[in-house]
């Protein structure tokens, strides 16, 4: 539906964004490594399934490129020369293993198929997506205020996410038997998770 | 989605 294909066109946004401005600006100052090296792991554990389900062109092709991206900005930060030397460790201090444990026992713990390490994967993957964005969020928070193009990077991943709620309501609606408690409900902590940053963000740009 | 039904999202 156009709702979901919105939200993952403001998704695929949200990584040329971000490349954009690492390979404009020459600097990765004020970008959480911690937050692109989860999504990695994110994408990774999610798209195991690339090799056996094909269900369209669409998705199979979409999870490389989310792949790809994901990868592509972490191979910036780390190698890209001269952006390595711009990132800021000292601020991009979130206690990140404190995120993936919880993740991992509760991807084992809680998913649609106990008897299956891809449905744990998968499952890992979906409470981590929803918490991925906070290393960033705390390195904002540290440096005061984002650059104006990272702050529409974390705007367009907020978005992305409000697109899928929306997504979601609309599939119960319309979709017979169509149910998704593990997706819904960490969906909804990833959401909640954006209101501050949105609150922010729609004031300064009022105010600008 | 029942389980291991294939994930149609991204």
């Amino acid at each position: 539906n156009a709702i979901r294909l919105a939200g993952d066109m403001s998704h695929m946004a949200s990584f040329f964004v971000l490349l954009f401005k690492i390979n404009k600006s020459k600097s990765v100052a004020g970008i959480s490594l911690k937050t692109q090296e989860l999504y990695v792991l994110v994408f990774c554990t999610r798209y195991v399934d690339i090799f056996w389900n094909h269900l369209s062109l669409y998705n199979s092709l979409m999870k490389v490129i989310f792949i790809a991206l994901s990868v592509m900005i972490v191979y910036v930060m780390r190698r890209g020369v001269p952006q390595r030397s711009t990132y800021n460790p000292e601020l991009d201090s979130f206690p990140h293993h404190w995120l993936v444990l919880p993740c991992v026992l509760l991807g084992v713990a809680i998913n649609q198929d106990p008897t299956s390490p891809f449905e744990m994967a998968w499952a890992f993957s979906i409470y981590l997506e929803a918490v991925a964005i906070m290393p960033q969020l705390h390195m904002v928070q540290k440096h005061g205020e984002a650059e104006n193009l990272t702050s529409h990077y974390i705007f367009l991943l907020g978005l992305y996410r409000v697109f899928y709620l929306v997504n979601w309501v609309y599939r119960y609606m319309t979709e017979d038997g169509y149910w998704q408690a593990i997706v819904w409900v960490s969906g909804a902590v990833q959401a909640v998770l954006y209101l501050d940053f949105f609150y922010n963000y729609v004031k300064s740009k009022q105010k600008d | 989605a029942t389980p291991n039904e294939p994930k149609d999202e991204l």
